[in-house]
């Protein structure tokens, strides 16, 4: 298995499309 | 000069300090996502200068990693009960103590109001966990908590599922209860052998967020809360947890919210959102998707699919018939990422060897093996490492999201071995 903490997550915007089963990385520093 | 330009934009150069926790909270910070259809609460580290949690004190690297381990055994457990036969799970082999509720590696909480009038709770976050709970008032035996004790009675809007309602039923499907059925409370009770546990009782009230409500009258069920009485766990300082996984119990389930996204902050000093509800189209043009796999072993979860890690601007050398093989998932909840044994020895081999230059120093537990002694330096070169996805999706990692400083004689890489060992 392969699992993503949020150490690397960090800076990073996460967006989970829950209704359209996709799951999204964008621009980070929480900005 | 053309190699050494292409190294450079495969690398961080960093100064040493910049690496260290802040101890300053830095709150400057555009304003929170917000407009029709969604809200936004702050988020925050747990053991970060921003938080009101952890009145000033941390734990050490150490003991972080020790519980994220724990935390990964206990979650492991649980999938692993999902997929043997009911006559073994009744064994005392395997029912042998996960103890959940004494491992509290998340690192990032919010602060939502619940009740009407409003009782404010700080929940962490997490995304490979179901129900959302917090601690309740009476409670019998509960671990300290920050915030003033959720207090039922004074919400108007607090309703107790009955044990013969078919929620509670369904519930106690998921959550199998010893206690005996009474009409008025649908209890659930968490025990391990070794003592330790959670108990209470299920029931549904109202959650704000900013202006927006999650109110339970829009949703096929009411807002689920696990209220929780008895507890032997440790949240330092929090007071629950909110779920976000895609169980039915969920709140994201529950409440029908189809869409959210949240941002952990780094330097991990300042304050991060997450925002229930879409984006609008001009900010979403720069989202990268990658799809979510939807099979019924893995739907709770939010499991992707990974197609490579780059060091330094290479990939390691693996073929793409492996990560078919991969069950991949993404979890706030969870500290540290963690590789199967080859891809960790890959990566351990291609970062260590663009970190030659500096001195190692011992590792972190017995999780983290890969760390510097950065004193002699005042900047430091490091490899970018990113992470490939399904869909051509590229997450290249922050420098604070390669790298897990415990002081500047230990920088370490911040990737573990997923633990292979079931038992």
């Amino acid at each position: 298995s392969f699992l993503l903490g949020n150490v690397q997550q960090r800076g990073h915007e996460v967006h989970y499309d829950v209704a359209g089963r996709r799951l999204g990385f964008g621009p980070g520093n929480c900005s | 000069a053309s190699a050494n330009d292409n190294n450079l934009s495969h690398s961080y150069t960093v100064s040493v300090t910049s690496l260290l926790p802040p101890t300053v909270c830095n709150r400057t910070r555009t304003a929170l996502p917000q407009g029709l259809g969604k809200a936004s609460l702050d988020v925050v580290s747990k053991h970060g200068p921003c938080s009101k949690l952890n009145q000033g004190k941390s734990p050490s690297l150490e003991e972080t990693l020790r519980r994220d381990q724990q935390r990964l055994y206990s979650k492991y457990s649980g999938r692993l009960q999902k997929a043997v036969p009911d006559n073994l799970k009744k064994t005392k082999a395997f029912t042998f103590p996960a103890k959940i509720e004494s491992v509290s590696a998340d690192e990032y909480y919010t602060v939502v109001a619940i009740g009407k009038p409003k009782q404010y709770v700080s929940l962490l976050l997490d995304t490979g966990s179901d129900v959302t709970w917090t601690q309740c008032k009476p409670c019998i035996h509960c671990f300290q908590q920050r915030d003033p004790l959720f207090d039922p009675s004074k919400s108007k809007t607090f309703s107790k599922i009955p044990c013969n309602s078919t929620t509670c039923k369904k519930l106690r499907g998921l959550f199998p209860s010893d206690d005996n059925c009474n009409s008025r409370e649908c209890h659930f009770n968490i025990a391990y052998v070794d003592g330790s546990g959670n108990s209470g009782f299920w029931a549904t009230d109202r959650m704000t967020i900013q202006e927006a409500n999650i109110k339970g009258y829009f949703t096929r069920y009411p807002f689920l809360l696990g209220c929780i009485r008895n507890s032997s766990g440790d949240k330092s300082g929090a007071s629950g947890i909110m779920g976000l996984d895609r169980s039915p119990v969920s709140i994201i389930t529950k409440t029908k919210i189809s869409y959210f996204s949240y941002c952990l902050p780094s330097p991990y000093g300042s304050r991060g959102y997450i925002t229930f509800g879409k984006r609008n189209t001009v900010k979403t043009k720069f989202i990268k998707y990658t799809p979510i796999i939807t099979t019924p072993e893995q739907s709770e979860y939010y499991d992707i699919t990974l197609t490579g890690i780059s060091v330094g601007g290479k990939k390691l050398p693996f073929s793409t018939s492996y990560f078919t093989k991969l069950s991949t998932e993404i979890d706030s909840g969870a500290v540290i990422t963690r590789l199967p044994s080859p891809m960790y020895a890959a990566l351990r081999s291609a970062f260590r060897k663009r970190m030659k230059k500096y001195k190692r120093a011992k590792g972190a537990g017995d999780i983290l093996d890969t760390c510097y002694d950065l004193r002699a330096y005042e900047t430091v070169v490091v490899p970018k490492i990113t992470i490939h996805f399904l869909g051509g999706v590229d997450l290249e990692l922050d420098v604070r999201g390669t790298l897990v400083v415990a002081s500047v004689s230990q920088v370490c890489l911040g990737f573990a071995v997923y633990p292979s060992d079931t038992n």
